[in-house]
C-alpha cells in the first residue's frame, strides 16, 4: 500500500513541523539554511519514505519536500521542478503498467499535494494562483492555511471564504474531498466543509493539568494542536490517514493519471 | 515640526493595522485588493498626513505606504519606486535649502523606514537583504518583526539573534537606536536592546475584567498590544514618538541627506 504526499510552500510556513506532527517523523535534518543560499532560484526535490505496519497491513508513506519554492526574489517558473517530478512518476507508472510485472507495480505517483498558504496574505498570492493553475490537472491539490494560530476565528473564516472565492474566480480545481456515495458520512462532510483547512503543528509537548498536550506555549495561552476548537489539524490528519486516503489514490489514478496519458498520447 | 515614516513590507503583514494602533488613523481605505491585480509588478507610493497639536507644539506626521512591494511573482527591482521617492524628497530639500526662503523650509524627507519582516521566514529573505542593501545609505531602516504573536518567546528571541547576525553578515547598516550621550538613558537602552522589535497591532478593543484592552482575541487567550510581556509594541511607540524622533531626524539630516548631497556633487 503506497501513498505519497508532497508538501509545497514558502520556507518557514511550518511544513516540516506539520509532517512531524502528522507522522512523528522528520523530512529533513534540522539545519538552518543561510539566507544568501536561496538568492538564486533553485527548488530541490527531497523525499523520505517511512514504512508502517498496522494489523498486518503495510503502508509505505513517502513525503516529498520541495525546499526553495517561492523563496527567491524572482520566483517565475519555480514550479517547473515540481511538475517535472510529478510527470516522471506518471511516466514510470505508465512504463511499468505496460510491462510484464504489472501485478507488483509500485505506485510512486504523488497522491496529494499539500499546498501551504501564507496566513498573512490577504487571499491568494499571485504565486499561489500560478502554481495551482499549473498543477491542478496533474495532482490533487489540497490547499491548507499554514500557521492558523496567526488568525482569530473570524479572520480564519473570512480567509477561507476569500480563498475559495479566488480559487473559483481563477478556474482552479482543488481537491474538494467530495467522495461518491459518502454524502451521509458525517466525518467526510465535516472535512469538506472546512476546506481549506487551517492548520497548526508543533514538536513540543506540554503538561497541562497532568494531561500531555502537543502545542505552542504563548504568554497569553497554550494553542493545542489536537483541539478541534483551536485548529483543523485533527480534520487534516483524519482526512489523510483515514477518510480520504483511498479517494486520493482513486482520483490520482482516474483523473490526473488519465490526464497525463491523454497528454502523452496526443504528443 | 515635520516627521515622515515610510512603511514597507509584503501585503498582509499588518502595516495598516500597526499605523492605526500607533496613531489611531488610517493609511488607506479598507478595500480588499483582488489577487490578480498584483500579478504585474507595480509598487504604489501613497501618503497621508495628519496634524497633531499638543501643548502648542504642532506635529505634521506623514505616513508613506508602499502597497505592492514584494507581492508579485517576480519582485526584482520592486524597490526602485521607493528609492525614487526618497531621492525626490532629498532633491526638493536641496533645492529649497539653496533658495531664498530657507527659514520656512518644509522637511518632507523620509525620517524612518519601518521595514516589516515576515515572522514566518527563517531569518532574512533574499528580498529583505536586497532591499536593505539598496536603501541603508539613503534612509534610517528600522526592521520590525511583524505579527510577532506568531512566535513563542523563544522563537522570537532566536529570530532576533538570527536577523541581527544576517544583517551583519550582509554588511547592512540599520538604525541602531544608539543616541550620543544617552548611554545612561534606560528608556533608550531598552529600545536598543530589543531591536529588531517584535510588534503586534490591533483595531479591536476588548473588555477584560472591566478594563479596556486593545488586542487580538484567540480561543486560547487574548494578546494585549500594550502589554510589554506580549510584544515590543510599547517600545516601538515610545521610540517613534518620544525617545528617538529627534535622533531619527538628525541622522536623516547628518548621514543620509549628506550621502545624497555627496552623490549629487559627484555626478
Ligand atoms: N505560529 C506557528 N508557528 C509554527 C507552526 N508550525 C511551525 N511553526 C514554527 O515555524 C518555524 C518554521 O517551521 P518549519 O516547520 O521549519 O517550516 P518549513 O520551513 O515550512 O518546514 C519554526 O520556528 C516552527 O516552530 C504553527 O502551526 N504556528
Ligand atoms: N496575527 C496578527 N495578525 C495581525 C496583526 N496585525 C494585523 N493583523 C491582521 O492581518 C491582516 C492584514 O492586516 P493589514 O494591516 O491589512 O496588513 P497590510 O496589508 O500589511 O496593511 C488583518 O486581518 C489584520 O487583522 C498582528 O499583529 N498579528
Amino acid at each position: 500500500f503506497d501513498f505519497t504526499i508532497m508538501v509545497v510552500g514558502e520556507s518557514g510556513l511550518g511544513k516540516s513541523t506539520l509532517i512531524h506532527t502528522l507522522f512523528l517523523n522528520e523530512i529533513r535534518p534540522d539545519r538552518a539554511k543561510p539566507a544568501f543560499e536561496s538568492i538564486k532560484q533553485t527548488v530541490e526535490i527531497n523525499k523520505v519514505t517511512f514504512e508502517f505496519e498496522e494489523k498486518g497491513v503495510k503502508l509505505r508513506l513517502t513525503i516529498v519536500d520541495t525546499p526553495g519554492f517561492g523563496d527567491a526574489v524572482d520566483n517565475r517558473n519555480c514550479w517547473e521542478q515540481i511538475i517535472q517530478y510529478i510527470n516522471e512518476k506518471y511516466s514510470k507508472y505508465l512504463e511499468d503498467e505496460s510491462g510484464l510485472n504489472r501485478k507488483n507495480i509500485v505506485d510512486n505517483r504523488v497522491h496529494a499535494c499539500l499546498y501551504f498558504l501564507n496566513p498573512s496574505a490577504h487571499g491568494l498570492k499571485p504565486l499561489d494562483i500560478e502554481f495551482m493553475r499549473e498543477l491542478h490537472e496533474s495532482v490533487n491539490i489540497i490547499p491548507v492555511i499554514a500557521k492558523a494560530d496567526t488568525l482569530t476565528e473570524s479572520e480564519l473564516r473570512a480567509k477561507k471564504i476569500r480563498v475559495l472565492r479566488e480559487i473559483r474566480e481563477n478556474g482552479i480545481k482543488i481537491y474538494t474531498g467530495d467522495i461518491e456515495d459518502e454524502e451521509d458520512n458525517d466525518e467526510v462532510q465535516k472535512v469538506r466543509a472546512a476546506i481549506p483547512l487551517g492548520i497548526i503543528g508543533s514538536r513540543t509537548i506540554f503538561d497541562v493539568n497532568g494531561k500531555k498536550v502537543r502545542g505552542r506555549l504563548y504568554p497569553w495561552g497554550i494553542v493545542e494542536v489536537e483541539n478541534g476548537d483551536h485548529s483543523d489539524f485533527p480534520l487534516l490528519r483524519n482526512m489523510l490517514i483515514r477518510t480520504h486516503m483511498q479517494d486520493l489514490k482513486d482520483a490520482t489514478q482516474e483523473i490526473h493519471y488519465e490526464n497525463y496519458r491523454k497528454r502523452k498520447l496526443q504528443e
